[in-house]
C-alpha cells in the first residue's frame, strides 16, 4: 500500500 | 492525473471562480458566509505552504496560485470592498469551534509529525467542515441566491469526485491517503442535504428556500 509520499494533490 | 480528479479540480475552480463573480458583478456578498470563505482561505495557505519548495507540475504550480488568489481576493471583497453588503447578524456560526478542535486533532492524527505536514492535515481536516458556516447561515436566513446554490453545489461536487479519484487510485496506483479520504467523506456527507435540497428544488427551477 502506497501510502502518503509527497502530497501530489490539490 | 486521473479524469475523476481532473473533473474535480475544475468543479473546485468553477466553484470559486462562480463565487467571484457573483459578489463582482452584484457588487454584493448578501447570503455568503465571510467566515466559510476566511476557513477556506487558511485552507490553502496551510496546504499550499510548499509552493515554491516541492514542484509538482506546472498545473498544480498554477491552480494552486489561483486557488489562492481567488480564496483572498474573495475575503477582500466580502470583508473590505463590499463590507456593507455583508449579512454579519446572520454569519454567527462560532468558526473556532472549528479551528481548535481540528488543529488538536491535525496534531495526533497525521502522518508525520512534522511541521509542514501537520499543516497539511490541518488543511484536510479544516476543509472538511470549513463549509459549515456558509449551510448554517442558510438554515439561519432560510433561502439563498441561485448562484449561491450553484456555487455550493459545484464545492460540494469537487470532494464527490476526488473520492472516486482515490478509488480510482486504489486500484490503479496502489495509492491510498485514509487522513483525506475520511476527510472527504465527511465534507461530502455535509453537502448531502444540500444536495437533495438543490436537485430537488433548484434543479426544477424553484428556489432553494428552507422551511423556516
Amino acid at each position: 500500500m502506497v501510502q502518503w509520499s509527497s502530497h501530489d494533490e490539490l | 492525473m486521473n479524469i475523476f480528479r481532473l473533473a474535480g479540480d475544475l468543479s473546485h475552480l468553477a466553484a470559486i471562480i462562480v463565487l467571484l463573480l457573483k459578489i463582482w458583478k452584484t457588487r454584493s456578498c448578501a447570503g455568503i458566509s465571510g467566515k466559510s470563505q476566511i476557513l477556506f482561505a487558511l485552507v490553502f495557505t496551510t496546504r499550499y505552504l510548499d509552493l515554491f519548495t516541492n514542484f509538482i507540475s506546472p498545473y498544480n504550480t498554477v491552480m494552486k496560485m489561483i486557488y489562492l488568489g481567488c480564496a483572498y481576493a474573495t475575503v477582500y471583497l466580502i470583508y473590505m470592498k463590499f463590507k456593507a453588503t455583508y449579512d454579519g447578524n446572520h454569519d454567527t456560526f462560532r468558526a473556532e469551534f472549528l479551528v481548535v478542535p481540528v488543529g488538536g486533532l491535525a496534531f495526533l492524527v497525521n502522518h508525520e509529525f512534522s511541521p509542514l505536514e501537520i499543516l497539511w492535515t490541518f488543511s484536510i481536516y479544516l476543509e472538511s467542515v470549513a463549509i459549515l458556516p456558509q449551510l448554517f447561515m442558510i438554515s439561519k436566513t432560510g433561502e439563498a441566491e441561485t448562484i449561491t446554490t450553484h456555487y455550493l453545489f459545484a464545492l460540494g461536487m469537487y470532494r464527490a469526485l476526488y473520492l472516486i479519484n482515490w478509488i480510482w487510485r486504489y486500484y490503479f496506483e496502489n495509492f491510498f491517503d485514509l487522513i483525506a479520504i475520511v476527510a472527504g467523506c465527511v465534507q461530502t456527507i455535509l453537502y448531502c442535504d444540500f444536495f437533495y435540497l438543490y436537485i430537488t428544488k433548484v434543479l426544477q427551477g424553484k428556489k432553494l428556500s428552507l422551511p423556516a
